[in-house]
């Protein structure tokens, strides 16, 4: 059997007419796939750090990218989702794709000064973006 | 809960749409689309009035704000795990009007009592009492030999004239707390939930009283350290601080957020601490019921 084993040991691994780049372009994520971004803010660029003491940056992140088609395995989409982008790709483009959207948030903390003159900590829900979805 | 919450968002359809809309700053909004109830954050992002007039606070007053505020979030403003899950709001107020009613004694070390007048406006009613703190400082720094006693007196008093029954006589309330300030102690919290709970509750939204504070030195000083005055006049009139649940959706409420687990038996202690006050309690059951209900 020695000469079989030799014979297999010299097959090429992947068929001749494929060459390796392509061969691994289909295990590539898209470039520009649904996923997180930052966007650090002060208070002083929007003028209100005359009223918001702290925190001086803020990134609230936001959701930006184009949904696979199968978007469950990786974003916790529902089915439908991958049946909104079949309608749109068979039955009627006027459908839009899914969108990358925000699914989770972190709440922020925020010092305030009140109009009266008045000092106020207070904690705000649902205000930086942690995780995108389709929908 | 964030999907369920975005679920019921979306399929409120137009609300959801109006309330996405105090985001977009880029074009002003006319009055009438202006929905009612936004808290204050949102009401100034809306109207883009971040710039309108406003009081400056008390520059003690911020200087302690800004330490509290470095211990209960990160520089990024995301709230540190360590601090009490009841309250997610914090108010200081300074006093309006402040009249010196007797001359200090330099003696005794009694500070000249102080009449404290604090408006209460900007108390949401969503918003539960939890504690309530007065705090005072020193104008300036100075550091004692040694630990001293102090007696805090106060007489909680009606406005001076209550519109709904203007005959009433002044009607007061007597507290008294005891403390001890340390050396090179900067801030001197004295606890005064008991006499405010049933003020603020009553949507009170003014607040008038009179403060004597008596500090007298540590009689196991030795004598040549007792003859020394003690100058506590330099205490300044104090701040009063709330420590508040805001009940309100935009509030973020820790003990229902996923990244705050409690242990079942922390939680256990947890309970038992709630029953040391009763308000944390009613407030945090208020709450629980109706969030599970919804």
């Amino acid at each position: 059997g020695q000469e079989t084993i030799g014979l297999e040991l010299h097959k090429p691994l992947v068929p001749a007419s494929l060459n390796l780049s392509e061969y691994f372009k289909q295990f590539l994520f898209p470039q520009n796939e649904c996923e997180l971004h930052d966007f650090r803010l002060s208070f002083s660029q929007l003028k209100w750090d005359n009223w918001i003491v702290a925190p001086h940056r803020y990134n609230p992140r936001y959701c930006k990218g184009d949904c696979p088609r199968a978007g469950g395995h990786r974003y916790g989409s529902p089915v439908h989702t991958m049946v909104q982008n079949i309608i749109h790709e068979k039955l009627d483009s006027s459908v839009p794709r899914p969108s990358c959207v925000p699914a989770k948030y972190s709440p922020l903390s925020v010092l305030a000064i009140e109009p009266d003159g008045s000092i106020a900590y207070k904690e705000y829900e649902d205000m930086i973006a942690t995780k995108c979805t389709c929908r | 809960s964030q999907a369920s919450r975005g679920e019921v968002e979306i399929a409120a359809g137009t609300e959801w749409e109006s309330e996405a809309v105090p985001w977009s700053l880029v074009k002003p909004l006319d009055k009438k689309d202006r929905p009612g109830s936004l808290p204050p954050l949102f009401k100034v992002l809306y109207d883009g009035q971040g710039g309108a007039p406003r009081l400056q606070p008390d520059s003690r007053a911020l200087r302690y704000m800004k330490r509290l505020y470095k211990s209960y979030a990160t520089k990024e403003g995301i709230p540190k795990s360590n601090r009490n899950p009841l309250y997610n709001t914090v108010r200081l107020f300074t006093s309006c009007a402040q009249h010196k009613r007797a001359p200090g004694d330099q003696v005794t070390g009694t500070i000249a009592s102080v009449d404290l007048l604090f408006h209460l406006d900007r108390v949401t009613a969503l918003e539960r009492l939890l504690k309530s703190v007065l705090l005072f400082t020193f104008s300036n720094s100075i550091s004692f030999h040694s630990a001293v006693k102090c007696m805090c007196n106060l007489v909680m008093k009606e406005p001076a004239f209550s519109s709904r029954n203007p005959h009433r006589a002044q009607s007061s309330l007597t507290f008294n707390s005891q403390f001890e300030i340390t050396k090179k102690q900067k801030w001197i919290e004295v606890d005064v939930t008991a006499p405010f709970q049933p003020l603020v509750a009553s949507d009170k939204r003014s607040i008038h009283m009179l403060v004597n504070l008596t500090c007298v030195k540590d009689q196991l000083q030795p004598p040549s350290a007792r003859d020394r005055p003690l100058n506590v006049t330099l205490l300044v009139p104090p701040s009063l601080l709330l420590y508040l649940n805001d009940t309100s959706a935009q509030a973020h409420h820790r003990w229902y957020s996923p990244h705050y687990k409690r242990r079942p038996s922390q939680s256990a202690g947890h309970k038992r601490g709630l029953s040391a006050c009763p308000q944390g309690e009613k407030s945090a059951e208020g709450v629980r019921p109706s969030r599970r209900r919804r």
